[in-house]
């Protein structure tokens, strides 16, 4: 473990917890991809199933399950409590247009054929795209609630300071996970104009609106 | 690549 990892882990707890908080106190899920809530819930699910099968740490476990938990109380929220607010003519990308390029990359591209490592595999790859209907949905409605975009900015960090965490891992103990490294640069990429965005407009107390 | 080591990672 190093401070890239745990800052990363923290960025991304707390991605979730603002997402969690805008909907408890707004009551609403106006802007929020319901889409992209159902992968992510879907790359949690698929990644910690080791959950039950193998003990890494205290740690390891407890943040499984809070993500397992907080995923599945974001989507009853978008799809249940506050599904009157939940704007789903702009939640209109084609969820196969990923899960089938990403099913068959990972059948391609593995450590080992096995269930676990396939499983793994696909969540790793998902994660990546994952965000791209939450990204597209902002580009139809053509603007996000300022509290969506701190949500998007701790979301695009937590895989940025992966980046570092791999490098760093690299450089003092030979890690190098390939999938992980090459996966979560292109996911980190998805972020860059966001972050553009973020920075130069949100950051100054502007509204995040595209041109 | 590495192979399908302890995923020790979140």
């Amino acid at each position: 473990m190093n401070v890239f990892r745990i800052l990363g882990d923290l960025s991304h707890l707390l991605a979730i917890l603002i997402l969690l908080a805008k909907m408890w106190r707004s009551k609403s899920c106006a802007g929020i991809s319901g889409k992209s809530q159902v992968l992510f819930a879907l790359v949690f699910s698929t990644r910690y199933l080791d959950l039950f099968f193998v003990f890494i740490s205290l740690y390891n476990l407890v943040m499984k399950v809070i993500y397992l938990l907080c995923s599945y109380i974001t989507i009853y929220m978008i799809y249940g409590k506050l599904r009157k607010t939940y704007d789903r003519e702009n939640d209109t990308f084609r969820l196969e247009f990923l899960l089938i390029p990403v099913i068959g990359l990972s059948f391609l591209e593995n450590y080992d054929f096995i269930p676990t490592e396939l499983l793994w595999t696909f969540s790793i790859y998902l994660e990546a795209v994952a965000i791209l209907p939450q990204l597209f949905m902002i580009s139809n409605t053509g603007e996000a609630e300022t509290i969506t975009t701190h949500y998007l900015f701790f979301l695009g960090l937590y895989r940025a300071l992966y980046l570092a965490n791999w490098i760093w891992r690299y450089h003092t103990e030979k890690f190098y996970d390939q999938i992980a490294i090459i996966s979560g640069v292109v996911q980190t990429i998805f972020y860059c104009d966001f972050f553009y965005l973020y920075i130069t407009k949100v950051l100054k107390g502007k509204k995040l609106s595209l041109p | 690549g590495a192979e399908s080591k302890l995923k020790d990672e979140l």
